[in-house]
């Protein structure tokens, strides 16, 4: 070795001009590249803070790095196309056989129990189950699904024990206060035709301004949205032929009716905040329900994802026990849908998180919700919709223990 | 996938289950 360092001639080249440019290039573009990221990694904490909740990233031994560097939405979307292709007849009742033998599901509790009706996978994940399969136990709180209990315990100074010793924010898993910019679900559904007021304008085939037209009025939290035509089209600008009598029906939908700004976690005098998590195994029933008798006010719906080294929400981690071990603030980076209400005792959010096999999550009264969706906000933001309109009378949509809500589905 | 409830209740509230229990909808999970 010594006679080879010694004896080995040194000979020095020029460096190829292309060589040297494309080098150029390189820090030129990891330098862009480092100041995007510091300029969303600083829009991100403003937007934390503005929301009254911490930032969070990812953190953990090796096997979260590498999971943090799979594209676990794509391929948890890839898995639900997977999954939706049919499966020949022949095959079904074998194949849904195998699976239930690897992951225990009970195929005597099914309400459907003939196999070959299930075209795939996905169906068959997302199976029902017989009446009277699942008895309501008379308690003030009950399970809202089959699963296994994998945390519970009382939410000390705003953060959740995700295993001992590592905790999750509060504030971070169901958002900050809500800035009362809710929409209103109902009106903005398509499937609604609940509006919360009708007004009649007298237009003539005039190009319009809705504020103007119709009478918005900011400062009583009221916005004139749209206009729905005589033919039942709907137009936010441009003309619009008002009917024989000259009028034409305007939707105004309320854009926030409470001055007071809601605050979801603070609970009364004698009361303290409690915490549940309940993980669904690949081969259990996957439909989830109300836990007990209460109101759903809003949901919101934290799906945004960007560069990985600046903040992620709205990821597809799997959420295994294995994974909650491992990754810190596992629950608050994953895609989930907040359901925000109130029970006989104060406050009460149940929060349905996706999982990257598991990545779709219904709910049965919300027919706008999409989630894993390739379009989402943002990183470190969230949608939210106000159920108000749903039940004036109760201030969103009521449920009663036992209530199915929704569900996960593949992919 | 997994299930988070956070609630209010009195403090005098107690689980009824164990962590890594099996628990099927509609099973109790605590009482006042």
């Amino acid at each position: 070795l010594k006679n080879a360092w010694n004896a080995t001639q040194v000979k020095w080249y020029p460096i190829p001009v292309g060589l040297g440019i494309a080098f150029i290039g390189f820090q030129h573009s990891r330098h862009i590249r480092k100041r995007e990221w510091q300029r969303l990694r600083e829009e991100a904490e403003a937007q934390a803070e503005a929301q009254g909740r911490p930032r969070v990233v990812v953190e953990g031994p090796w096997q979260v790095r590498v999971a943090a560097a799979l594209p676990l939405r794509s391929l948890s979307r890839l898995w639900g196309w997977f999954n939706n292709l049919n499966i020949p007849r022949p095959l079904r009742i074998p194949g849904f056989k195998l699976y239930s033998f690897l992951f225990g599901c009970n195929l005597e509790e099914m309400k459907n129990p003939d196999l070959r009706t299930y075209s795939n996978l996905s169906e068959f994940f997302y199976r029902e189950l017989k009446d009277g399969a699942r008895p309501i136990e008379n308690s003030p709180l009950v399970s809202p699904s089959d699963g296994k209990i994998l945390h519970f315990g009382v939410v000390e100074g705003r953060n959740i024990e995700q295993i001992k010793g590592k905790t999750y924010s509060l504030d971070a898993l169901i958002g900050g206060k809500s800035a009362g910019n809710t929409t209103d679900i109902l009106a903005s559904s398509q499937s609604a035709n609940i509006v919360n007021e009708e007004k009649f304008a007298n237009i003539n085939d005039i190009p319009y301004s809705l504020d103007t037209l119709l009478g918005s009025d900011p400062a009583a939290g009221v916005k004139a949205e749209s206009i729905v035509g005589p033919d039942g089209t709907v137009r936010t600008k441009g003309k619009l032929a008002a009917d024989t009598t000259g009028n034409a029906r305007a939707i105004l939908k309320r854009t926030d009716l409470e001055p007071e700004v809601r605050d979801h976690h603070r609970p009364a005098e004698g009361h303290g905040l409690f915490f549940c998590v309940i993980y669904l195994a690949p081969g259990d029933y996957h439909r989830f329900h109300s836990p007990t008798n209460w109101v759903v006010e809003a949901r919101r719906h934290f799906a945004g994802e960007f560069n990985k080294d600046v903040e992620l929400h709205g990821e597809l981690f799997s959420v295994s026990p294995y994974m909650v071990k491992l990754l810190e603030n596992l629950f608050v980076l994953n895609e989930r849908v907040v359901l925000n209400g109130r029970w006989q005792y104060g406050i009460f959010s149940m929060i349905p998180v996706g999982a990257t096999n598991v990545g779709s999550i219904k709910i049965n009264f919300d027919e706008a919700l999409k989630t894993n969706r390739r379009e989402d906000l943002p990183g470190g933001t969230y949608t939210e919709v106000s159920y108000r309109s749903a039940d004036p009378f109760v201030g969103g949509k009521q449920l009663v223990p036992g209530e199915e809500m929704g569900g996960f589905c593949l992919g | 996938s997994t299930v988070v409830l956070v609630f209010e209740a009195p403090l005098g509230f107690r689980f009824g289950v164990q962590a890594g229990q099996k628990v099927r909808m509609g099973q109790a999970l605590g009482e006042m």
